[in-house]
C-alpha cells in the first residue's frame, strides 16, 4: 500500500485543516523547532491505531486534540485521514477499491470514530488492515526524534526482540 | 519460532556486514547472539554488536563517539528495513549528530531503499533535503498554529528550518 | 541549608524568567517549588518547570518539541551560570536540535557570559563557530589518532566537520 | 583561574602530545564524528580528578589509555596537564605562581600520579585546589554531549540537586 496522502484538522498542533501529498518516494517535512514536524509523525501513528497516549508524546488521548492558542479556542475534535492507493498489496476485502481512506476521530467528550473509506468501522477493522500490509507494525519503520541511538544502547536481549519484529 | 528467528538473524546480519561500511566508509560490523540464560541455547539469547570503524581498534560500543553510535544505529536499522521492507518509512532527524560526509552517505542509502518503499524523513539538514522529491515546510506564523507549505529547496531559508552550516 | 537553597532558588528563578523569553524570542517560564512529600514542606520538596513558548498555550513539559526542550534546558542551565559563574564552562554539543534562529540567540548569550568565564563549545554549527575567539580541528587523517590544529573559519569547509546545512 | 592550555598525551585518541591554547573567552572545537572532541572533554574531567570510568565513558580507568589503531600500538601512559593562569582567584600557597600546571598520569600497570608544578601530589592536592577556585565542580559547568535535554525531562526531586549545586 503506499500512501498518497495524509489530512489533518484539530490534531495537535494542526487547528486548521492541512494536508501532505505524499506520492513521491522521498518527502522531506522542515521547519523551525516547535512548528509541528513530529506532530505528523504522532498523526500517522495515532490515524494507524496508536491506543497508548505515552506512544504520542501525550499524558491523555485528549491530550492529541488541538487545545487552543493565544488565538484560538480549543477544537473540539481531532481528525487525521490517511489516503493509500491500491497497489494490490491489500487485503481481499479491499482489493475492489482504488483507493483507501483510514479515518480516525477523537471528540472532547471522549468518544472515537474510525472509518474506512467513509463508512464507520471498528478500531479491530483498522488494525486488521495495517496488520495484513505490513505497515506501521514494525518498529524499525518509525524511527522517533531522539531514539535512533536506542538500538545502540540497549541490552542485548530488548535488541533480539526488535530483531524478531523483522522475522 | 525459533528457526524463522535464525533465518532472519542471518539475513539482517548479512545485511548489516555491507551497510556498515557504506555508511562508514570503511571498518566492519557484525551482531553476535548472546547465551543469556548460561546455558549454550544461544537461540533463545541476546543480540550483541561487535563494530569497528575504520582503522580504528575493536572497542567496546560506548566508547563509540555520538556521531558513530547514530551511524551504527541507522547501519541495523536500515538492514532490518531492507531485509523485511514496510510499505513506508518514517524518520525524524536521525540524521541529526551525524557531519556532513556521513549525511551524504546515509541519504544515498535513504535514495536506493526509496526505489522500493516510500520515505519521510524529518529534517534540519540542506544535504538530506536534496533527496527528496518534494519537501514540504511547516511554519508557525500565526504562534501555536501549523501550516503546511509545499517548497522548493530554494525557498526553504526563507522559512529558517534550514540549519546553515556553511 | 535551607534559607541558602531557597536564595539561590529565587535567584536562579529570576534569572531564568528573564532568560527564557530572550532565548524563545518570547513567552515566559518560572520555577516552581512542589511539595514531594505532602507535608505541605515545599522547601525539602522537588524543583518543577513551568514553560510557555511565545504564543503557544500552556502545556506541561513533555508536549513541547525536542529543540524546545533543549533550548528551555539550556536556558536553565544559563540562569544558574550566570547566578553562579564558574571560571570556566565546557558545551559538548548543545546546540545539536536547534533550528538556525535559536542557534543565533543561543550563541549571543554564550558570547555575552564569555565577558566574565571562558567557554570551550563543541559543535557542528557554523552559526557557533562563527562566535569563537579561536577554532580548534580535530582531524583523524590516521586512523584512530587525534591531531589539533588551529584553524579560520573559512579553512574549515576542509575539514569537512561543518555541517552545510546551506 | 583561567585556564591557559590543555596537553594530551597517550589518552584516549590523542596517541601523540597535542594541546589546544585556552587562553581566549570562547574556544570552538570542530570536526568530524568520532575525530576525538569528545575526547578533550574527558580529558579536563580526567585531570581535574574524576574517579569513576563510568563518567568517562569507558568501563575501567585503563580505558583512557590509548589502546593502538591500525599502525600503532598501544600507549603505555596517558598523560593530562591542565595549565592555568594566576588571576589571584587561588588558594593562597598558590598566590606565589603565575601559572599553575596540574598533572595526571596512569599508566599501564595501574599506577596514577599527579603532579602540581612538576611536584608529585596525592590526589586530594588537586581536588582540593579545584574545590577551593570552584572550577569543575559545579555540573553544570561541564554538559556532554545529549544530555542537555536531563534537566527537562528529571524528576523534579533531581532537578533540586542540580540546582542545590548553584547554591
Ligand atoms: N494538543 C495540542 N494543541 C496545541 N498544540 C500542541 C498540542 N500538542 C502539542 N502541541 C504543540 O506542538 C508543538 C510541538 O510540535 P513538534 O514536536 O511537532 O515540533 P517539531 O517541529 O518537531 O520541532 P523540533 O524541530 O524542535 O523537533 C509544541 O509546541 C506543542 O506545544
Ligand atoms: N583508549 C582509547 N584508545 C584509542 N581510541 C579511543 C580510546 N577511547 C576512545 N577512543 C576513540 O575515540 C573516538 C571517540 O572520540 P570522540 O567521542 O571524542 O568523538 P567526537 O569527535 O566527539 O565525535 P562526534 O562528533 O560523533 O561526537 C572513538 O572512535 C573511540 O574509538
Ligand atoms: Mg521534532
Ligand atoms: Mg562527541
Amino acid at each position: 500500500m503506499r500512501i498518497k496522502r495524509i489530512d489533518l484538522c484539530g490534531f495537535k498542533s494542526f487547528c486548521d485543516r492541512m494536508h501532505l501529498d505524499l506520492r513521491q518516494s522521498v518527502t522531506a517535512v522542515v521547519g523551525p523547532n516547535g512548528c509541528g514536524k513530529s506532530n505528523v509523525v504522532d498523526a500517522l501513528r495515532w490515524a494507524m491505531g496508536e491506543q497508548s497516549a505515552k506512544h504520542l508524546r501525550g499524558k491523555a488521548m485528549a491530550d492529541v486534540i488541538f487545545n487552543g492558542s493565544d488565538s484560538r479556542g480549543p477544537s473540539g475534535m481531532a481528525e487525521i485521514s490517511i489516503t493509500f492507493e491500491n497497489d494490490g498489496n491489500v487485503p481481499p476485502e479491499f482489493l475492489q477499491y482504488n483507493e483507501i481512506t483510514v479515518t480516525r476521530r477523537l471528540h472532547r467528550d471522549g468518544t472515537s470514530e474510525y472509518l474506512l473509506n467513509r463508512l464507520p468501522v471498528r478500531l479491530r477493522d483498522v488494525t486488521n488492515l495495517f496488520l495484513g500490509t505490513g505497515v506501521g507494525t514494525r518498529a524499525y519503520s518509525i524511527i522517533e526524534q531522539g531514539r535512533v541511538g536506542l538500538i545502540v544502547s540497549s541490552k542485548p536481549v530488548d535488541r533480539r526482540y526488535f530483531i524478531e519484529e523483522a522475522a | 519460532c525459533r528457526k524463522r528467528f535464525k533465518e532472519t538473524f542471518d539475513a539482517v546480519n548479512e545485511r548489516f556486514q555491507v551497510l556498515f561500511p557504506r555508511l562508514f566508509n570503511g571498518g566492519n560490523a557484525r551482531l553476535v547472539l548472546t547465551d543469556e540464560s548460561g546455558d549454550g541455547d544461544v537461540l533463545q539469547g541476546g543480540v550483541d554488536i561487535v563494530a569497528q570503524p575504520p582503522g580504528k581498534k575493536l572497542q567496546s560500543l560506548d566508547m563509540m563517539s555520538g556521531g558513530e553510535k547514530a551511524l551504527t544505529a541507522v547501519s541495523l536499522i536500515f538492514a532490518m528495513f531492507m531485509v523485511k521492507p514496510t510499505p513506508f518509512c518514517l524518520l525524524d532527524e536521525v540524521d541529526a549528530p551525524l557531519d556532513e560526509a556521513n549525511v551524504i552517505r546515509f541519504r544515498e542509502i535513504v535514495k536506493d531503499m526509496s526505489d522500493q518503499s516510500q520515505f519521510i524523513v524529518i529534517t534540519h539538514n540542506r544535504r538530506t533535503m536534496e533527496i527528496a522529491d518534494r519537501l514540504y515546510g511547516v511554519t508557525m506564523e500565526e504562534p501555536g498554529i501549523s501550516k503546511l507549505v509545499s517548497v522548493k529547496l530554494g525557498e526553504m531559508d526563507q522559512l529558517k528550518g534550514a540549519r546553515k552550516a556553511s
